[in-house]
Order: C-alpha cells, then structure tokens, then sequence
C-alpha cells in the first residue's frame, strides 16, 4: 500500500513541477509530511514563481495562488485523467498572459479528457474548439444560443 | 468515455426543454451575467449526485425547480445527461449512457429518482458506477465558480487524501 | 437616536435604488428587520434582477452577487463619501458590459472622493482618469512603470 | 482630502525607495499577476492601522519587511502616506499631512512606530484622527481582493451597525 502510494505520488509531484514551470516559468513540487509513514503526514506544496523566493501559500498573489491550484488539478489530470472536466471561471484572476498560458495547456491536456469551462475572458474563449452561448430569454429563463466551432466558425443553431 | 450533451427541463432557470450538445474537446460556455452558465454545471453535479444542494446555492432541492416567482405551478425538474461509453469506461455494455434525475415536489416535501437508460435505479448504485470511472464527489474534476484555489486552503491531511484515492 | 438612523437608513435606501437599477436594470432595496426597534434587528439587502423574480441572495450568480454588493457600497459613498476608496479587483466577476457600467459610475463617484482601483480588465483601466503601471524587476522587486493620463495619454514616468 | 502619494521602503516586495504619485481622480493600478499591486493598497492599510497582518497576507508584522529569501539583513520597512489636507478633514491645521509607520525587527520581536508630521505618536492617537475623516477599519472604504460579495456573507446585525456608524 505505501508503495503503490509512494509511486503515484512521485509521478504526480513530476508532472507538478512541469506544469508549474511551463505556466509560471518557476519551481514548483509537493512533499510528504513523512515519506516513512505517508498515511501519517500530509501533503505540502511548496512554489518559487520565476526569480523569487521560496514563498508561503498565504503570501502568493491571488494569480500566482490560481496558477498553483491548477497545476496541481492538471498534475493528477495527466497522471489519471478523469473522463471529464467541468472548471467554472478558473481564469478570474489572471491576467491575460496567463489566460492564455492556462487555455493552452487545457488545449493539450483536452486531447485525453473532456474539458468544459465556462469563462468571460477573450483569450480562453478563443482558444477553445467550440463555444456554447447562454442568454436569459424573457423572465428569468435561460436558452442556448447556439455552438461556435472556432476557427471553423461553424453556427450550429440548437433547437430549444 | 465523455459527456455527448444534456437534456434539461424545469431545471433551475432552464423553464424550456433544451437540449445543449458537448464534445470531446475543450468547449467554453460563456454569456452575460446572470444567464444560466454556472446553472449548466449544477445540473451536471445535481444528475450525477456529485454535490449538495448548498453547493448548488439552493437551501432545499426544490429550489432547483425552475420558478418565475409567482407560483406558476410547477413542481418537477429533470436532467439527463448523455455519455459516449465506447469506451466501456462506464461498466454497462452498450455505447450510449444515460443517467438522469428527476426531482418532485410534494405536499410535505419531495421525491428524488435517479434513472440509468430510463431504469429507476438508487444514488448508490449511480455512485458505484461512477467510482469505476473516476468520477466521485471529491475527485478533482469539478471547480465550482469562486473555488478555484479551494485546493491550497484545505489541511495538508486533506490535500494527502487525494492522492490515496487516485493510487 | 432612532430618527437620526432611520434618516440615514431611508436616504441610502433611495442611493441603493438608483444605483442598482443604474448597475443591472432591475429593482433593489435595503429593509430593517424591524423598523420600529431599528437596533434590535438587522439590515436585508433584497434585490430583483432585470425580468427577474426576487431572490434569495444565495441563489444569485457571482456577477450579480458583486453588482448587488457594489451598489450597497456606492449608496453609502454617495450619502456620505469617504475620503479615499482603495478597491482590490472588484470587478473580476463581471462580464465585459459591467464593467464597463461599474467604472463608468465610478467615474461619475469620483468627482466627490479619491478611487483607487486594481484591475486586470480593460474596460476599467480604460475608464479611468489616469493609470499607475507596477512591474517585477529583478528578483522579487515591485517597481513602478509610469503614470498613463488617460486621453490625455501623456507618459510621466517616475523616478523609482 | 485624497491621498497626494505613497513613499515606500523595503515594505513587501517594495525594497527599493519607492514613490508613487496620487491623484484626487479614478486611478487604475495594474501590472501583471504578482508584481506588487495589491502590496500597494497593503502599505495603505499598514500605514494607517486599518488591518491586521493576517489581512495583509503575514503571519506577523514582520513578515511585511522586504526579504529576497537568503537573509539580506533588512530589518526594518516604513512606508510614508501624504495626505492634501486643504480642506482640513483631518483635525491638523496644515494644508499636508503625512502619516508614516515603521517596523523594525528586533532579536526577540520588532517595534512599530506611527508617526504624523514627523514626529512619534501612538495608534490611538492615529485612529483618533481618522476616524473624525471617516476613515475607521470597518468602514465600507476598502475592499480586499476576493472579498468584494463580503457585505452579503455578513450578518443582518452586522450590516445594519455599518449605518449605526454613519449615521
Ligand atoms: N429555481 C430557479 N428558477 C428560476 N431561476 C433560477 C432558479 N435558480 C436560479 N435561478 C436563476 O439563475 C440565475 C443565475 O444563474 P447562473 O448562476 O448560472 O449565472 P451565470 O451565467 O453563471 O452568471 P455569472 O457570470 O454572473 O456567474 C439567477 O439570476 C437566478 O435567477
Ligand atoms: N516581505 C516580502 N518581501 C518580498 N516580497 C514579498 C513580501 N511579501 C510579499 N511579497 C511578494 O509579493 C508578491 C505578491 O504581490 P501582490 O499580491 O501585490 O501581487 P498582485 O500584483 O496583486 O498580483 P495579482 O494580480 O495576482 O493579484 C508575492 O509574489 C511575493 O513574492
Ligand atoms: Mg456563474
Ligand atoms: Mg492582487
């Protein structure tokens, strides 16, 4: 058992420091409480966003604090994808050069899960293969507008 | 395995039946404020069992039931949600999936049935079938609107447990 | 005592009005729990979005929450302005178009008290009457980049 | 009365003698994630003893003191706000008015110093003067990051004290 734990740990602390770099360009990795007795311990995430110290959790920006976040959701995605994905405005506190760093990782990761985002930032948007609009009809009722296949650009009109 | 679309009817401000197609690749759902965005990915979790009404921002699970506020005299919503199984990812042999869920009012309170391919069934044998293919109400999927850095608040103890389940 | 705060609370309860209806087109107001023992009960905020039905606060979506919280805080400032508002991405929820309304009234707000506001959006930065640009230099050092004056678009930089 | 501008020194990522100009006017900061924004409203805060250093993401005061990580040996931040005082709301008969405070690290703790004009003066003296601008730690002037729906999470007791005050 702890060595079946200790294995897809490793793997996924791997997969925690590539992402982590290739989002924030700096060092990132998990560690054990107690390697010897992992059930005993927690699990701690330790980060150094490009050209700064070694930072605690609570003193990271809120950006650098989402940035960290999914990299740990997409370190487990690309050790054990789940089937799908649902993210609810993951992008709020990122700036635009980071909206887009997260979007195409998504792009990568969508091609072993389903990914589905819902977002009101441009750069995510336009990175996604296709689009579902929402809008309230009349008194309080919701409709799809219909699917945009970016870059095909393909309406695709949906009956209600 | 992936989510092939979802039929929704009464449920929360989705009055109308209306049928939203999804693929197997990276989809956006965007739209004004207000809208109904948020509401797509509760009726996901309301159908698959994988979150609470307080998740939901509904105090009781009536009030998912769609409601224009003055008594319109509606007392049921529904979802279904559709899944591509060629993969056999879901242990039920056949290509299409459907779990659905059904919620009814009633004088004293409600009725909740959870249907796989239209067969009643119960919210543990839903839970069963999706444990097998990863998908449980703690499994790191799903972010709700604002919860995006839940990950780094909860204890290290937490944060390890993850990792149990996925090994 | 009990009038002085009811002539508070009635004349903020007319700013919540207009704003809110200024914010999102829909009806809002602010309620005490018992007016007669006005400090033996609370304050209750109950707003009804555009062609919408009154809601619970909880059920309202995340734009609506921060429009709705928002036009509580400038009902206060325009009955009694403070001297400065320091406002930390309020606006990280809101669809492009209100943002566009959050700063266009902000601007109106401003002709009667100082606003400092961070932002990532474009619409806000847009909005505002001048635009102070903050970088990471070298390892973890905050610097100052220049003080954009909006429309007049004039470069200050500053001596760090 | 606004704020005329901010002098910062080693105050979190703010090392370097650092001035920032303010105008009485909406102004914007922006810059990208991580670069110190937030920091900037923290030396507000700081300065004028509106929140705790839990508020300003330390565990203690002395974690609002610039460090590169490798023991650099700075010991001590100030950070220095300037008022235009024209219209007299602060109760000082000057036209500026600035406000500095200091934390100093010492071996078993740190000290922490307000100052107005100058010359030392103790928190209560500074809160004293404030709050007879308007200016209090629970008034509705500040809003932190990610907290702009905190007016709706409080309680109804809570939300009414807010008039209680300005009335
Ligand atoms: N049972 C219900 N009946 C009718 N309408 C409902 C019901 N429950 C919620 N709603 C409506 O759903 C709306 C919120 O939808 P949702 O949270 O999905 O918006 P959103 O598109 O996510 O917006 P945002 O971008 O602001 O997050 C509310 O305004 C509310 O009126
Ligand atoms: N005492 C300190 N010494 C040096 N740097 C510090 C100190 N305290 C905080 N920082 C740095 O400040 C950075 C965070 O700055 P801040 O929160 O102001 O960013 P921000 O511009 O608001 O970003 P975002 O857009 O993501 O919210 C952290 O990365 C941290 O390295
Ligand atoms: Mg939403
Ligand atoms: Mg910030």
């Amino acid at each position: 058992k702890r060595e079946v734990f200790l294995s897809t740990f490793d793997a996924i602390n791997a997969n925690f420091k590539e992402v982590f770099r290739e989002l924030s360009d700096g060092n990132g990795e998990i560690l054990l409480e107690s390697r010897e007795k992992p059930f005993e311990g927690g699990l701690l995430i330790q980060v150094q966003p490009a050209g700064k110290p070694i930072q605690r959790l609570e003193a990271l920006s809120g950006g650098e604090k989402s940035l960290t976040a999914l990299s740990f959701l997409f370190a487990i995605q690309r050790y054990r994808p789940a089937p799908f994905y649902a993210l609810d405005e993951i992008d709020m506190m990122l700036d635009g050069v980071n909206v887009e760093k997260v979007a195409k990782m998504i792009k990568k990761l969508s091609k072993s899960a389903q990914f589905i985002v819902v977002s009101l930032r441009e750069p995510m948007i336009e990175c996604a293969s296709s689009t579902i609009g929402v809008v309230m009809q009349e008194k309080n009722i919701s409709t799809i507008t219909g699917i945009r296949l970016n870059g095909k650009n393909a309406q695709a009109q949906i009956s209600a | 395995m992936h989510i092939k679309g979802i039929d929704l009817k009464n449920f929360k401000s989705f009055k109308n039946q209306t049928h939203i197609p999804l693929f197997d690749e990276f989809m956006t759902i965007s739209g004004p404020n207000g809208s109904g965005k948020s509401n797509v990915l509760d009726a996901i979790l309301f159908t698959l069992g994988l979150s609470k009404s307080r998740d939901m921002r509904a105090d009781k699970l009536t009030d998912l039931i769609y409601s224009s506020g003055n008594g319109d005299g509606i007392n049921q919503a529904e979802v279904k949600v559709h899944f591509d199984n060629s993969d056999r990812l879901i242990p039920i042999d056949r290509d299409a999936v459907t779990i659905s869920r059904k919620v009814k009012k009633t004088d004293n309170g409600y009725y909740s049935y959870y249907y796989i391919n239209g067969k009643p069934c119960t919210f543990s044998e839903i839970q069963e079938i999706l444990s097998r293919s990863f998908i449980t109400s703690n499994s790191y999927n799903v972010i709700m609107q604002g919860d995006v850095t839940r990950i780094l608040n909860m204890s290290s103890f937490e944060r390890r447990k993850i990792i149990d389940e996925i090994s």
